[in-house]
């Protein structure tokens, strides 16, 4: 599903480059449920953000569902993105002044779906991660861990193939966390792909595969 | 140092009221290390925000340092804040378009520190939290952990009586979480009072103190 050759990023600053990604190769196959580990600034959520079609490389290739990602526009990448990908962001990124309920669904107004759906599908995401008595609150209004769980719901409003999910336990309890993993074993035992950065070990034991990152490059990758 | 009584905070919402803390009391005395824990949503946000004057409660009483906080205009709590505490907030609440070293000069700025001075310090504190290399980039240009650390020093920089670190390792590698708790427990040694909510158990075992949180009332209190 995934293939990823000589992948590398460097962003340009006055101040100097930062190699973020250094030659990354790897293959992720359907089905897979993958940990991205490794310490702060290694270059994981650059990483992740070149698979979800949110960035593009500075030199390499990157190969996602058939579709070679470097010859697509800004909008097909988009409308790939929406497609194929659920992603829940590192920092949440939810919109602020619209309520939980309709953050959740924006992936599915973006498709397309008809609103009586949209809002239905919606709860029902919002419900399977606590929230059901939250939906009319904004962000603000919101905890921390309920704010990361809504950026988990609407990663799961479009039935995605893949899901690209960025430290989503960093905010929780650890009851509040097991819950969300046992929603994550169960779509990956559905047959959705998962890749998810965390740096808690028992996080990272739900996968069957760790990957780790030092410096820009992939130090280990066991199964 | 802190002191609260029947302390509560109801959020009034369109859709209904939210009881975020039932009636809190508490006594926190000079150079403890307390761990705040429990379940997301349960009120430890609301909790920190109250004692660190950045919000005010409903009803009950709340003393810091000797001042009665109910007492106090907008103007005069900013200066209190400024002079006493140093919160790292759990969504880190950098300036966006400020560099590393001037989010972290802030405070400095605040209470008037000279320039030279101000500068000095900031590096001093991103140096401990191992971003001396970052200080002139953009929070946007910084990886999740490192916005975090940026949080930390932020915190650090006035030399605060009262440290209150909303999950300060949230974003952070074991590792990096280590050299952040090892700066933390130098800082108590020192004579700081440090009040630190966390959903990790090797966190909160470095406190001496656990406060449990579970729907805005304190569960369970132990030494
Ligand atoms: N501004 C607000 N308006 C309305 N409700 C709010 C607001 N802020 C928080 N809440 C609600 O108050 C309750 C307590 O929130 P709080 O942020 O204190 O929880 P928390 O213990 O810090 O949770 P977490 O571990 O998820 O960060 C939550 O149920 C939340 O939905
Ligand atoms: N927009 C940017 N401009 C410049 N440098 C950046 C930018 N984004 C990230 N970096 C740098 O690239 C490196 C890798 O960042 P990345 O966000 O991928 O790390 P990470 O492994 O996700 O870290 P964390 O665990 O702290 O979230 C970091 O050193 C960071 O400072
Ligand atoms: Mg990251
Ligand atoms: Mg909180």
């Amino acid at each position: 599903l995934i293939q990823a050759r000589n992948l590398s990023r460097v962003y340009r600053l006055g101040g100097g480059d930062v190699h973020a990604l250094r030659g990354i190769d790897i293959d992720i196959d359907e089905g897979e449920y993958v940990a991205v580990m490794g310490a702060s600034g290694s270059g994981k959520s650059t990483f992740m953000n070149l698979v979800g079609a949110l960035d593009t490389p500075t030199s390499g290739e990157l190969t996602i569902a058939g579709e070679r990602l470097a010859d697509r526009s800004p909008d097909q990448l988009a409308a790939f993105r929406n497609r194929v990908v659920g992603f829940v962001f590192q920092q949440f990124n939810l919109l602020p002044r619209t309520t939980a309920l309709d953050n959740v669904a924006l992936p599915l107004l973006y498709r397309g779906t008809p609103a009586a759906r949209r809002q239905a599908r919606a709860r029902e995401c919002l419900e399977m991660v606590g929230l059901g008595d939250r939906m009319d609150h904004h962000p603000s209004q919101l905890s921390g861990g309920q704010q990361q769980r809504v950026a988990i719901a609407r990663a799961l409003a479009n039935e995605p193939r893949l899901l690209l999910a960025d430290e989503p336990t960093g905010a929780l309890d650890s009851r509040t966390s097991e819950d969300v993993m046992a929603i994550f074993d169960s779509l990956n035992a559905s047959g959705i792909t998962i890749m998810l950065v965390t740096h808690e070990e028992d996080v990272g034991a739900h996968a069957r595969r760790r990957v780790i990152f030092r410096d820009g490059r992939i130090l280990e990758d066991r199964s």
